[in-house]
């Protein structure tokens, strides 16, 4: 069978599958001081899962604003710099009308995604870190 | 806010991959 570390070379989304893969990956961004990309890419596709409904509607609110504040807020952040002022616009206002809907925080996923893949991705894959651990 | 950590630590560990 393929080793996991030559199956992370196929995509991101293959490394991302992999708990060693992300635990790498994750010891990488933080040498580069970019680790909140990850970080932020994980905390939107875990708030997609929460399901609306009346018993966690506070929970999903609250867990909103925390993503907001930490990620969104701080314009000197790295995840608040990879992602376009239209996009930060439309999650602000999702959170001032207390409209959370599952999907919002999509656009900003798939933009610090496609900044993982044209950037820090084949960084990764030629980065030491990687080398060594192949 | 310490609170705001947790809630964001436990929505990250839901959606990593589960080890084999």
């Amino acid at each position: 069978p393929t080793p996991p570390y030559l199956k992370w070379a196929e995509s991101l989304h293959s490394l991302l599958d992999d708990q060693d893969g992300i635990n790498l990956f994750r010891t990488f961004l933080k040498q580069e001081d970019s680790a909140d990309l990850l970080d932020f890419w994980f905390a939107c596709s875990g708030f997609r899962k929460l399901e609306p409904c009346d018993s966690n509607e506070e929970k999903r609110l609250k867990l909103a604003k925390a993503i907001y504040r930490k990620y969104i807020l701080d314009n000197n952040g790295i995840v608040s710099r990879q992602t376009k002022p239209a996009t930060k616009s439309f999650i602000k206002d999702c959170i001032m009308k207390q409209h959370i809907d599952p999907a919002m925080f999509d656009q900003a996923q798939t933009e610090v995604q496609s900044m993982m893949e044209d950037n820090t991705y084949p960084l990764f894959l030629k980065s030491d870190i990687y080398l060594e651990y192949t | 806010l310490n609170s705001d950590e947790d809630l964001l630590q436990r929505c990250i560990g839901s959606a990593m991959p589960k080890r084999q």
